[in-house]
């Protein structure tokens, strides 16, 4: 299902950008 | 503490402090974040559920906690 591919794709996408903001913060003094 | 952090990430985006992210904020991001062009366009197009290109703070904080909990259901 070509759907599910790009949800999936897009949800990786979401981690990543949530993750580097999340290390961002605590990277930060 | 799940939403503070949301509002924290909220503001980074949002940064003229307007209540909404645009697009364009989005790509004022990369170089910020580890992120391309793209990869950004594309976090923003699926924040933003109902596509009128504003992505509002439930938008945003949906999303998230789709990342935070979601993901580990899956």
């Amino acid at each position: 299902d070509p759907n599910m591919k790009g949800a999936a794709a897009n949800e990786g996408v979401l981690a990543n950008f949530f993750n580097s903001l999340l290390s961002k913060k605590t990277g930060s003094p | 503490a799940l939403l503070e952090k949301t509002q924290e990430f909220f503001q980074i985006c949002d940064i003229e402090d307007k209540g909404f992210i645009t697009r364009r904020d989005m790509q004022r991001l990369h170089g910020e974040l580890p992120l391309s062009a793209e990869e950004l366009e594309n976090v923003f197009d699926t924040l933003d559920a109902d596509g009128n290109g504003y992505l509002t703070f439930e938008e945003f904080s949906s999303g998230f906690s789709e990342f935070m909990f979601g993901s580990e259901v899956s």
